[in-house]
């Protein structure tokens, strides 16, 4: 029935269903999903891709039981302020991430399992006015705060049993860092988009703020989902929950622009606008390698090949209610969406 | 290398600009 409900409508004559509804995963307990993600967790000496569910006051750790059944392991019960979103640490294991606050993230921690006394525990990573933040290889996590007038960009690296070890601040533009995205193929690079529309370049290792380049007026409030150097060029995907339909390029939800960091110009690659016909905006969405996912005001939730630019695949909102929201699960485990009724469906793209 | 709408591009961006930038 739930399958039924979640057949995937296709595009442009596309004749392979390329997103197959495969399980479903629903918290008798909660109402609410608020984030999901995958993480790889060992216990026992055996290591798991397991999805992570998050609710506005509790965390569940989920593993595969049998092919397209999933048991819960453990939950995290957290306090009075509510969890906004899970951040995922790449190449990690044993450990989850987590943004919690009202509206604003007002402190990160950290949900973890201590095998030294084989306990299930979670620790204060940082507090503060948090405006953006991003899980980065080996282990760090930076992010943009604000006190008073002053930003501060901060990285904090963890140990493989979770301990925050001496953050390096970055030095902050002057405008609000509200999203980041490390450049791939170019080791300490890392982009973030700012409150005025601009991207910036800092060195990790340095902390130096390299160049500052404007992204357009045409765009308003655009959010870096991914960056990659590639021929001296650096290209940035973003998403435009604010942008204007135009004739030219419909409604667009993701583009990616290539950039020459010399010079700070700057050349729309590709457009991924919303499917030709169909009502509604962009509302929050994921980017991994070259495809883009993203829960639109429909209730629906589309899939684009940013190479192509082009929207492949729709899930509709269906009888049980709209999306609310859309991941990539890490190592091909495909897309997990998430509905307001606390149920987290996963599909293959294939 | 160039083009014409982005200016002279450099392979070695990130190291030009991290020494050309104030520490």
């Amino acid at each position: 029935n739930e399958a039924e409900q979640s057949t995937p409508v296709l595009f442009d004559g596309l004749t392979e269903e390329n997103l197959q509804f495969v399980s479903k995963l629903k918290d008798s307990s909660s109402s609410c999903a608020v984030d999901v993600s995958t993480v790889w967790w060992e216990a026992a000496g055996c290591r798991e891709l397991c999805v992570v569910t998050a609710c506005e006051n509790s965390v569940s750790l989920w593993k595969p039981l049998a092919p397209d059944h999933w048991g819960k392991v453990y939950t995290w019960q957290l306090g009075e302020i509510p969890v906004i979103q899970i951040i995922p640490l790449l190449d990690t294991c044993n450990l989850i991430c987590i943004a919690l606050g009202n509206l604003e993230i007002g402190e990160i921690r950290l949900l973890l399992h201590s095998s030294e006394n084989d306990s299930f525990k979670q620790s204060l990573v940082k507090t503060g006015n948090i405006k953006a933040v991003l899980g980065l290889k080996d282990r760090r996590l930076v992010s943009s705060s604000r006190s008073m007038q002053e930003q501060e960009v901060e990285v904090v690296s963890f140990s493989e049993t979770g301990r925050s070890k001496h953050g390096q601040t970055l030095m902050p533009p002057e405008e609000t860092v509200l999203a980041f995205a490390e450049v791939e193929g170019v080791k300490d690079a890392l982009v973030g988009t700012t409150a005025v529309n601009s991207i910036v370049v800092w060195n990790l290792r340095t902390g130096q703020l390299l160049k500052k380049m404007h992204v357009g007026y045409s765009y308003p409030a655009s959010i870096c989902h991914r960056a990659y150097s590639d021929s001296g060029l650096l290209f940035v995907v973003l998403s435009h929950p604010h942008a204007k339909e135009s004739e030219s390029c419909g409604n667009p939800a993701f583009r990616v622009i290539a950039f020459n960091p010399k010079t700070a110009r700057s050349t729309g690659v590709i457009f991924s606008s919303l499917p030709p016909g169909h009502a509604g905006r962009y509302v929050e969405g994921e980017v991994k390698d070259a495809l883009a996912a993203a829960v639109l005001s429909s209730g629906a939730i589309a899939v684009w090949d940013l190479l192509l630019g082009r929207c492949t695949a729709l899930l509709p909102p269906g009888p049980a209610g709209g999306w609310a929201l859309v991941r990539w699960g890490a190592a091909g485990a495909g897309l997990l969406a998430g509905r307001g009724d606390g149920s987290v469906c996963l599909y293959r793209y294939a | 290398c160039s083009d014409s709408d982005l200016g002279p591009i450099s392979l070695n961006w990130f190291e030009e600009l991290s020494s050309e930038a104030p520490p």
